[in-house]
């Protein structure tokens, strides 16, 4: 369950690092 | 000041706010917005990046792991032998010599 | 668009425009700013908390490899240890015979 916890946080963590990349920010 | 009563403050400001004002505003926080979001977009590279190199590092430490305990194996493995030809040795030499 | 022609058309688009559409602005741009804002300091944190587990990682490697290099070394020496004491063996077990 450690392994699979641990794994699975780094995958959030990718995915949020990912979102901040991809997500267009307004410009004036 | 909280966030709300902040945000609460700078809409009564920007309500009575005249032309010129609202102009030099829309200017200074289109600049913050384009800094603060290139400086988000390096904490986001950052960050996939040190997540990448430490997931890379679990992997080698997992095969060193296991060849470590592969080692330990082998070496309890020997001396255990190594006992039993030892005994056999004393054995051997003794009968050799009566 | 470049930056550089994106921000000279919204100094244009900014100079023309009317109080609402400013006042619109300037509180859609302190909304985003504050988002940004955010998100940034969210992926400061998290990079900062994964590079210092990372770190510890890299300890427990480092130790890790000692522990093995040292097993690896100790099974080397029982190794030629073993070869050694199997050759008197076979030495003595012939002298016993003859």
């Amino acid at each position: 369950p450690n392994i699979k916890a641990g794994a699975a946080n780094e995958g959030v963590l990718a995915n949020f690092f990912n979102s901040l990349l991809s997500k267009k920010t307004g410009t004036s | 000041m909280s966030g709300q009563e902040q945000e609460g403050a700078d809409a009564v400001l920007v309500t009575e706010a005249g032309p010129r004002w609202l102009r030099a505003e829309v200017e200074r926080l289109s600049r913050e917005l384009r800094e603060t979001t290139q400086e988000k977009i390096q904490a986001a590279e950052y960050g996939l990046a040190v997540l990448e190199e430490k997931q890379a590092l679990k992997q080698r430490f997992d095969e060193l792991e296991t060849d470590y305990e592969a080692v330990r194996h082998e070496l309890d493995q020997l001396r255990e032998a190594f006992g039993q030809a030892y005994s056999t040795h004393r054995k051997v030499a003794a009968d050799g010599e009566s």
